[in-house]
């Protein structure tokens, strides 16, 4: 199913991203 | 945006609006997706739930933050190379450059969540087969709760600093919510549920 590693990898940059903006404002 | 792209957006913007909305203390809440495997080995038609889109808040408490991370170095070790792994892939390979998020401890939420990606679970199995099969709410609120329950999720989620996990089935997929506080079941986060994730709404 194409679009299930899709949706990871979207979710992954995104919880990553917000992981750097935590711990830049901590 | 593709119709795909805009799904995703506005599952993501849901489920931050739940969280941001319910005024307690959720870590994080997951969005697990109906997908139909039709490959599967019977031949039948299986309803597979996969990850669909999660948004993680994590704990405001530091003080809680910081008992929540206290694996032993050599597993932090461990998380810390997947981080920069992981950082490293999505940003297209540029290795080598330095990023100081890298080298920050990663908590037992946070890894729970990022496990949680590469999970799926066939209808009926698991936290969220259970509630999406019964169509109905699983509510676990406190450590023994979780571990009691025989769900390997929920002691997995236990063990990770997890208090509370509820699964609360949808149309098209399970919505899961987990937090390292104890939260009492509230039918106001059932119907927040309701009506951001169905249609009839």
């Amino acid at each position: 199913i194409p679009s299930v590693p899709q949706a990871r990898k979207a979710s992954l940059a995104r919880f990553l991203e917000k992981r750097k903006e935590r711990l830049m404002s901590a | 945006p593709s119709l795909s792209q805009f799904n995703e957006d506005t599952l993501q913007q849901r489920l931050q609006a739940l969280i941001e909305s319910a005024g307690e203390g959720w870590t994080y809440a997951i969005f697990w997706q109906i997908s139909h495997d039709f490959e599967s080995p019977t031949g039948d038609n299986t309803v597979v739930l996969g990850w669909g889109d999660g948004y993680y808040k994590g704990e405001e408490d530091k003080e809680k933050k910081k008992k929540s991370s206290n694996s032993n170095p050599a597993e932090q070790e461990h998380r810390k190379r997947v981080i920069r792994e992981l950082n490293s892939l999505i940003s297209g390979g540029g290795g080598g450059v330095s990023d100081e998020s890298n080298d920050e401890e990663v908590t037992d939420t946070e890894w729970f969540f990022l496990v949680s990606m590469t999970q799926s679970f066939a209808n009926g199995v698991g936290l969220p087969g259970e509630s999406f099969l019964n169509s109905r709410v699983i509510w676990l609120s406190g450590s023994g709760a979780l571990t009691g329950s025989g769900c390997e999720r929920a002691s997995q989620g236990q063990i990770y600093g997890l208090q509370t996990m509820v699964c609360i089935a949808a149309e098209n997929g399970v919505v899961e919510l987990g937090s390292s506080e104890v939260i009492s079941q509230s039918s106001d986060l059932m119907d927040k549920v309701n009506s951001l994730f169905n249609s009839n709404n």
